[in-house]
């Protein structure tokens, strides 16, 4: 997958941490100190359809695809995650016991054109 | 936003870095309180400080990982007991280190033995429960109390041992031993081999106990 840089403009993963110290949460979140929001940003013009981040093979089915359907040029594809990873939280709850719980799908690791 | 500044996925016009920032926190925060379920942030009236709470659940996973002291260490393999139960019975015994320094000057309020019961089938299941101390040599151990369970589902059950742990601190032995003894076709009472969260363990509410102040008569 591709991360963003300043001026990317093609589909790419944009890095976002939020520091529970700066929102005042890390009282009640025990770890980990702060969550990667990280999201999908960037634009997918045909000929991107189908990578970065997945196998060249279904590119290739996607373009065939699009090339055999005769698809309006002017559809783009989406920038979407293709990798995620779950959250592991330690925090108190309402009734200050200690819960750890794992939230699945939290973190985008990458990201790629439908 | 700077004129001519595109977002690149929506066309729209890019968010101030700034404003972009705030929504950007304010949805991660919706996005992990609705994960959580929760309506809001809970409010922690007495946080513990941090560096105890992390001391503490380290050296909870550092025991589990090498001595393990709240695991069932499988003594159960084929264990007789001559002149205990029928000669078909097995045991199996969990042993429970208390750390030093809860053993000294702590006054024990409560405590309690939760076990989780794995049943081989239908129907009850005579279980007995020996909480063992060390005697005063130290070399062997003496039945400090014995209870007799029937064991109907599989679930978790409790069993008071406030006193047994209490005799034991004021021993000045910070360790509990408990003994299962059970039919030999039952064939392990506990959740053996599933991940930690069936282990056995025993809560304690404990007073420090205050040096006695000298009543000035």
């Amino acid at each position: 997958s591709i991360d963003c840089r300043g001026d990317s403009r093609m589909c790419c993963r944009q890095e976002f941490f939020v520091d529970f110290k700066e929102i005042g949460w890390e009282d009640w979140i025990i770890q980990p100190e702060g969550y990667h929001m990280n999201y999908c940003a960037g634009l997918c013009p045909l000929h991107m359809a189908g990578i970065p981040g997945l196998a060249a093979s279904f590119h290739t089915a996607v373009l065939n695809l699009i090339k055999a359907n005769s698809a309006d040029a002017a559809m783009d594809s989406c920038c979407v995650p293709t990798q995620r990873r779950p959250l592991s939280l330690l925090y108190y709850d309402q009734h200050s016991n200690i819960i750890k719980t794992d939230i699945p799908d939290m973190i985008v690791d990458a990201c790629g054109c439908t | 936003a700077p004129r001519g500044v595109w977002c690149p996925a929506c066309g729209l016009a890019a968010l101030a870095p700034t404003t972009q920032r705030d929504v950007l926190i304010a949805l991660a925060k919706q996005s992990i309180l609705s994960k959580l379920r929760l309506s809001d942030r809970p409010n922690i009236t007495q946080p513990m400080p941090r560096g105890a709470l992390l001391t503490a659940l380290h050296r909870m996973y550092a025991q589990r990982t090498d001595v393990s002291p709240g695991m069932p260490r499988d003594d159960s393999t084929s264990h007789l007991h001559p002149g205990m139960g029928s000669s078909t019975s097995r045991s199996v015994c969990l042993h429970f280190h208390f750390t030093q320094e809860l053993a000294g000057s702590t006054e024990i309020l409560q405590a309690t033995l939760y076990l989780f019961w794995a049943v081989p089938g239908p129907g009850t299941h005579p279980v007995t429960v020996r909480l063992l101390q060390p005697d005063p040599t130290g070399l062997n151990t003496t039945v400090a109390s014995e209870t007799r369970l029937e064991v109907q589902r599989a679930g978790w059950a409790t069993l008071d041992v406030g006193q047994a742990v209490q005799s034991l601190f004021s021993q000045g032995s910070p360790r509990l031993t408990v003994e299962l003894e059970v039919a030999h076709d039952w064939g392990s009472p506990l959740l053996a081999g599933h991940s930690d969260s069936h282990w056995p363990f025993v809560a304690a509410q404990a007073r420090a106990r205050l040096p006695h102040q000298i009543q000035q008569r």
